[in-house]
């Protein structure tokens, strides 16, 4: 993966388009696919439901126009890491189609929506925390185990199944890297960066588990730290601050501030791995996933998504 | 304020235009 992204990266956009050809399914998606809904947009594209006329099955359609993208090996290394990994965690990739100027990437369809409008609009238990951070991990470990770091946790890139299932998405920021590589590029999104992003030094896997500890606030507080604050203003106060103040720290367990304290070290030696925390007392707790489902329907019915 | 959170959000490669 790291070879196949550095080549990317020297392609032209005409080469790009033709490994694209190469890699897409044939298939016309306007024929192939019925469009039903619009579940949001991003800054790579636009998400929807669609009906599959191949099986009748639903579908989440990414819908991305490649000429407003101007890093179109970016797209390349996407489809290379959806189509390279299969894990329980991970929004399994079934195809994609390359129509014109737009990508359309066929992913299976997480019905319970993203973990933002749990946290936006529901109060979860700590057991219930540790158990969509056990989760996480396990996606974010896997990755880890590949080369591969995700860059962009949050709390928008997690997806949940009506029964609890608890999925990571959206690779197209993804990074391969060997061995102790570093990276220095500012990717993801400010208020979950990493210090060691905001201040252009060199990073690695870590910045992950800094993204997970700041979704683990989300999970608490219903925003990240500093949301209240510029994009700009809040980089320099993560730079600047370092490790966030948590609001009502003192009701939170000593399990879960202890693992709060090893997601959230500005050293990077002195953070956690993912597997280090997979063996963390506080996910111990971790009550059963289908004790979200509550949690989903509530959040779907607030906001009138259900 | 919706777009604006919204915005918030988005992920952001290299230098974002208000940097």
């Amino acid at each position: 993966l790291r070879k196949k992204e550095m080549m990317n990266a020297m392609m032209s956009d005409e080469e790009i388009y033709e490994e694209l050809r190469r890699i897409c399914n044939p298939d016309d998606p306007h024929v192939r696919f019925e469009r039903v809904k619009q579940l949001g947009a991003g800054a790579s594209g636009v998400v929807f439901i669609a009906i599959d006329s191949k099986d009748g099955s639903r579908v989440a359609i990414k819908d991305i126009d490649l000429t407003k993208q101007s890093k179109k090996d970016l797209i390349l290394n996407e489809i290379n890491v959806l189509k390279g990994f299969n894990h329980k965690n991970l929004v399994n990739f079934l195809d994609a189609f390359l129509s014109y100027d737009h990508l359309w990437v066929a992913m299976e369809l997480l019905d319970g929506g993203s973990l933002t409008d749990v946290v936006t609009e529901v109060v979860m238990k700590e057991g219930q925390i540790a158990a969509v951070c056990r989760e996480t991990l396990l996606a974010i470990a896997f990755l880890h185990s590949k080369g591969t770091i995700h860059r962009d946790i949050k709390s928008d890139n997690v997806l949940l199944g009506m029964d609890g299932t608890v999925k990571v998405t959206d690779f197209g920021f993804c990074a391969n890297i060997v061995g102790d590589e570093k990276r220095q590029t500012m990717v993801g999104t400010p208020y979950w960066m990493a210090p060691e992003v905001v201040t252009r030094k060199q990073y690695g896997k870590k910045v992950d588990v800094w993204s997970l500890g700041i979704m683990a606030i989300e999970m608490i507080e219903g925003e990240p730290p500093y949301m209240k604050e510029t994009p700009l203003r809040a980089l320099y106060l993560i730079a600047a601050v370092g490790r966030p103040k948590i609001p009502r720290w003192e009701n939170l367990s000593p399990d879960f501030q202890d693992f709060l304290d090893k997601c959230l070290q500005v050293d990077v030696d002195m953070r956690a791995t993912a597997d280090e925390l997979l063996a963390h007392p506080f996910l111990k707790c971790a009550m059963e996933l289908r004790t979200l489902t509550p949690l989903i329907k509530a959040a779907q019915k607030i906001l009138h998504k259900s | 304020a919706h777009s604006t959170l919204r915005r918030k959000r988005y992920t952001v490669v290299g230098n974002p235009y208000w940097m």
